[in-house]
């Protein structure tokens, strides 16, 4: 499956996400690949060193003759591998904007490697623009994490006006798998009204897994390491490994 | 003093702080201004019911017979007067972009209530488009928010080349005041290896004053309360204000 990360609201756990859940699916043995399409490679710097990133997403989405394997590198966890980011991705807007298949090229580009991974991740920038819809257009099911926050739904409307689109005519297969929580702040009533307020609005598209905010999950990609090799008996793993077992339950 | 707050990323804590510090200047008497110019709508929201607000900046941008005057609101907390955001506000570039004033809409449009206030506090949107060029063009100063994350440099050069246009040409007096750490996070021994980083980048324009992770900051806008009335013990109160000092001192 092709699962697509999204959210245009920015600092919600997307990179968080995609990092941690990508980590558990490739614990369980399966082929996982993360495609960083943010041209601020959060992802990419959190699991490699920048300096060993030559060509990455940018030259497989414009250059025909470059391919997503051509890109692709291992990272230190097995079955882990990613596809990388640059800053040059920041310009593919004006690379692809006239073009007809401009909003299919990610689609296109994963068509030959879907085969050799039982999960591709792809983690995406915080907008509603061509990388996000390349995303959601080239994906089998979506994942949308949303920010326990007094502002958690702000913004939603816009994104689900995004999705109603592509499912209207580039992708009418695409699977809105569920919105996940993030950030959720225990100690707080607060917490409590929020997450009742976005199943008000969500019904059971929102996992029954909540992802708590834990520091660890803020320091682990400092040491290019995923929660579970970091700090696993923190709730971050425990969060995150809960969710793995529920996405794969849902697909 | 017109002071802008702005940085591209979301969720680093604009907000949080036009709401705190523009509440920390009005109880030192100070008349002050809160302008939201994001059409999320952020800062209102957590000052006033949304009910209530009929005109915002939106009508004040477009219609040239709406006054910044006609969409003001009085807050709760005296001194602290909010000029209102809508969703409307989204619209702005559609209606702005060809104009060859719709820069400067802001700045002419703040000039006749400049002299009003003692302090005018402009909450941007997480993009750098025509909101948030327009308060920049309208500010005699500028404030950037920075997440203590490891990403937390990640998009600080598209500020700062916005910045350098801004002050090239359409405002050569605006004063970037400076860098405020936010999300500070003192459990960490990361957290101290982010503030030395940005200290390497922006060495003294790095406010002394780090607002600290507290969750108190996160709880007060639901109840329509600045951090001082909500809880003005907490750590959130106490860097505010310390913030509050500082910004007074570099102006
Ligand atoms: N559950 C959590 N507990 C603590 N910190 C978290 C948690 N989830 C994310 N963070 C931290 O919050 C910040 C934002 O998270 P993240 O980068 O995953 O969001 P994002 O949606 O990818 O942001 P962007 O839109 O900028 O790409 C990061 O510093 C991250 O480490
Ligand atoms: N020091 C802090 N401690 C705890 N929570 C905080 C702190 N600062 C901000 N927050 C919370 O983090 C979230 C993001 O903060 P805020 O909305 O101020 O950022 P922003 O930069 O305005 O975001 P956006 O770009 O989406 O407008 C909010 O839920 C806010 O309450
Ligand atoms: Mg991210
Ligand atoms: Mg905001």
């Amino acid at each position: 499956m092709i699962l697509a990360i999204a959210n245009q609201k920015g600092g919600v756990g997307k990179t968080t996400t995609a990092l941690n859940l990508g980590a558990a699916l490739a614990q369980k043995g399966l082929k996982t690949l993360l495609v960083d399409l943010d041209p601020q490679a959060n992802c990419t710097l959190s699991y490699l060193d920048m300096n060993n990133v030559e060509r990455s997403m940018y030259d497989a989405l414009v250059d025909k003759d470059v391919t997503v394997k051509d890109v692709i590198l291992r990272t230190s966890i097995l079955y882990l591998d990613i596809a990388p980011s640059k800053i040059a991705l920041a310009k593919i807007e004006g690379r692809l904007i006239g073009e007809m298949d401009g909003h299919f090229r990610l689609k296109d580009k994963l068509g030959p490697i879907s085969e050799l991974y039982d999960y591709i991740i792809i983690d995406t920038p915080p907008t509603l623009g061509l990388l996000t819809v390349n995303a959601l257009v080239a994906a089998t099911h979506l994942l949308v994490p949303i920010q326990s926050s007094y502002y958690a739904l702000e913004g939603t409307d816009d994104l689900l006006e995004t999705i109603e689109k592509v499912k209207a005519r580039p992708n009418p297969a695409l699977n809105f798998l569920g919105v996940v929580i993030t950030l959720y702040d225990r100690r707080t009533v607060l917490a409590r009204d929020i997450y009742q307020q976005i199943r008000q609005v969500f019904g059971d598209k929102v996992f029954k897994t909540v992802v708590n905010k834990n520091v660890r999950l803020e320091e682990s990609p400092a040491y290019k390491e995923s929660i579970f090799t970091f700090s696993p008996e923190s709730s971050g793993a425990l969060d995150y490994y809960r969710l793995s077992e529920e996405v794969i339950g849902r697909v």
